[in-house]
């Protein structure tokens, strides 16, 4: 969580943060951030705060997110397309590593630089690869067996774009996202309405 | 907050949930929750607790949230496209109700039963339909200007998804997604690192 409030002031291109001030933006204690930016090793100087790209970095490393992620993607439809050509998933910490479909026009095609892969290849691809992320952007109707392939193959993470309700198994969470989630979260927020 | 917990609970299927379940689900204190939903003039009951549906339908009529909302969508690539074509997007709460893009090879075309028009007839949409949620689905040079557009337009929410920096206007919030951000806290959870 530290580091998403890091990650937000680094996109603002903020270089320094009193803790006071991350109190007030992240909705926490001030005693409460300098302790536990404490035990990560981490002291602010007193009056200026903390050098956020630093303390960024030093998280990151602390937290094994420094390497390269391999992500595998599932359903290479519009939303799958774009996601595979979002320029953030190509290098940095996440890596799209595979791209997945049942449709034979699609498969052998070339999106973002790799080649569409049948699913009956992913569990060879994740293999390989090391990749531990999946992200699904399938039809409904096809998202459970999906995730079950991707399951199998050992990612331990899923992202599900379907609208579907996923039967999760130990050892591959799964986190469904839904715009009006997140339209809703919006629509309060600049209808100003102070209720939780 | 709670209307974003109960929706997780709506998705889940759960029809009732005591205070002490969703304190325990949702990291809040029970009493809290008690006492909020008692402000709303809901009251569980004892030894049952809340009815989940009765319950959402109840606040978001409290929140207005019971009528639709109108959404425009800015590039109708193929974020915009997905986006458009979601079926959570077609009636409930939110609705698309426009599609505009700048390439005349879109303009004219239909997609999800809307005519995609020009960034020109944004403005007109917008005050025909009283839509006041806009989504940004360009490329990153073109996403200050679509957000100025939406803001002179009169929309009061954006939802960003292009890798840029929106300088915010008053009266037009947004917010900026990123599946980075997203893909990060999976990846966090399901290393069960109990790090912030
Ligand atoms: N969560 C949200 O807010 C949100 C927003 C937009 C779209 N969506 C959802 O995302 C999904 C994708 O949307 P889209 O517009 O890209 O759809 P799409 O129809 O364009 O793409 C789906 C792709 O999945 C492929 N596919 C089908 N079954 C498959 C399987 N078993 N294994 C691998 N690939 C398979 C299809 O061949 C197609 O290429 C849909 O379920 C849609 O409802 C969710
Ligand atoms: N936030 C994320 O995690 C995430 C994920 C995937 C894609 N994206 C971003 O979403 C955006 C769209 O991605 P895409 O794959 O659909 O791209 P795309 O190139 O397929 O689509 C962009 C569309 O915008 C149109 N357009 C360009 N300038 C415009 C303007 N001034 N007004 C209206 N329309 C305009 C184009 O004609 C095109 O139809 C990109 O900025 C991409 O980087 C973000």
């Amino acid at each position: 969580m530290y580091l998403r409030c890091l990650r937000k002031l680094q996109t603002e291109g903020v270089e320094r943060i009193s803790s006071n001030a991350m109190a007030q933006r992240f909705h926490l204690s001030s005693s409460q951030i300098r302790k536990d930016l404490a035990a990560f090793g981490e002291f602010g100087i007193r009056g200026v705060g903390y050098e956020v790209d630093a303390l960024a970095n030093h998280l990151r490393e602390l937290m094994g997110l420094d390497r390269t992620h391999g992500v595998v993607v599932v359903g290479v439809g519009n939303l799958g397309t774009a996601l595979s050509r979002f320029p953030g998933l190509q290098r940095d910490t996440f890596r799209v590593v595979g791209l997945f479909d049942t449709d034979p026009a699609k498969v052998g095609s070339e999106v973002a630089g790799h080649v569409v892969r049948p699913t009956e290849e992913l569990a060879d691809v994740v293999a390989e690869t090391g990749a531990r992320l999946g992200i699904l952007a399938v039809p409904a109707p096809a998202a459970q067996a999906s995730y079950d392939l991707l399951a199998d193959a050992g990612v331990t993470a899923v992202l599900n774009f379907a609208p579907a309700q996923i039967k999760e198994r130990a050892g591959t969470s799964v986190r469904s996202i839904d715009i009006r989630v997140v339209l809703e979260e919006l629509a309060h927020r600049s209808i100003a309405l102070d209720v939780p």
